[in-house]
């Protein structure tokens, strides 16, 4: 595995840097407050103060043995921007960086950025689609129009097998897998009857599943 | 459709109104700051000013005629616990509220949000669950453990077939689809070959995925 370094100790940032060690990975958490890697240093393997714009206070922090270094300093862009500039010089070979807009995001590609993510803006856009159908739980993009998507059973589909629904030849949707209880039934059968609590895992467009969902509501 | 309000327009609560529009809904958008109702005034169907700790400026900004309200106010937890309490009271069926961390979190159950959201930490997790798989585009949880995964192909893939790899016998994985091109192929067949460009939709826990994309490397 891969040893990383995260740069900010923000809610994105500790929420990387926690779920990595989790993942089974190595990380040095960074955090010029004192305060905010006192409060990690129980979750993660190595976590010091440093001013990520001082090139010693890096190299001094071991900055330079990493794999990936995700800076997630968001609202100084000025700091973000520096930060990101020296960890490339330290030789870092992949370098994510939290960007806040899009200008941010060009700047920090500009300065050798390997991968820029706007997670407020994706976490965003995210819940927006959840929310235009209810009964999305989930969703991942296939193509520019086709999603898999994890679905609640709507009441009028309960009882039904997948063969009565005809959700190819009617809407042009794919039923990948269904998750019922505990199981998980991969690329189930024509005769299988839908459930209650049934979560449908369906490949489609957003508009092809919204009328799945809408017939008869 | 609905008709949806966003409270907040930070970077979260610009991003559910934008997408929520773009999706084809109608959007009130609002905040007490004049300079951020100003800038989103062109992309949302409806943008004003209020502050939403003031029951009469919500009502006077029509807020009860919603059918979902996202309050998106984080960094002042007060503001964002009064304004859910209010929406709330003013009959709003579904309010999505936006929480700093699991205190704030808890705090907006109580008092009614019906969905409770951390974007940064979700964004967070699902950055370190794509760095810790180079290959992992992205991903949906089917169960605890088990998730459908977008990956691109290792090159020691290329060439093969599924029924070479023998995925579900050796790593218990699925191949749900490949996206080829502009072609998605559903339910592929054993005699399938891999090609380089190939984006793969798996189903299997990461400790399988992580065999078999480790695998020769
Ligand atoms: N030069 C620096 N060196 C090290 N850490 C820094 C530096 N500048 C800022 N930070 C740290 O980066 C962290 C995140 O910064 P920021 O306040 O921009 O994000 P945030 O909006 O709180 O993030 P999030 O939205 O992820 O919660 C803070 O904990 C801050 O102490
Ligand atoms: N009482 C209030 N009424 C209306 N709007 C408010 C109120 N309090 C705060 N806001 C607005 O909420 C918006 C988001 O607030 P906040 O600063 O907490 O989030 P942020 O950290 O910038 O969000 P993001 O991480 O989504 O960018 C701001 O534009 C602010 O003007």
């Amino acid at each position: 595995f891969y040893q990383f370094t995260v740069i900010g100790l923000g809610r994105f940032g500790t929420s990387v840097a926690i779920t990595l060690e989790r993942l089974g990975c190595s990380v040095l958490a960074i955090d010029e407050d004192e305060k905010k890697v006192e409060e990690l240093k129980d979750y993660v393997s190595f976590a010091k103060v440093a001013n990520a714009t001082n090139i010693n206070a890096l190299r001094d922090a071991g900055v330079q043995n990493s794999d990936v270094v995700i800076i997630a300093i968001a609202n100084d862009i000025q700091s973000s921007v520096l930060a990101t500039l020296l960890v490339k010089e330290l030789g870092v070979k992949y370098v994510v960086a939290k960007a806040v807009n899009d200008a941010h995001g060009k700047i920090l590609e500009k300065i050798g950025a390997d991968l820029v993510v706007f997670p407020e803006k994706e976490s965003g856009e995210l819940l927006a689609q959840r929310l235009v159908v209810p009964n999305i739980i989930d969703f991942m993009e296939l193509s520019a129009n086709v999603k898999i998507f994890e679905v609640k059973t709507s009441p009028h589909l309960v009882g039904k097998t997948l063969e009565d629904l005809q959700l190819r030849r009617k809407y042009s949707l794919n039923i990948l897998a269904i998750h019922r209880g505990g199981d998980i039934i991969i690329n189930p059968h024509p005769d299988e009857r839908i459930e209650a609590e049934d979560i449908l895992y369906i490949v489609g467009t957003l508009d092809s599943l919204n009328k799945l969902l809408m017939v008869e509501n």
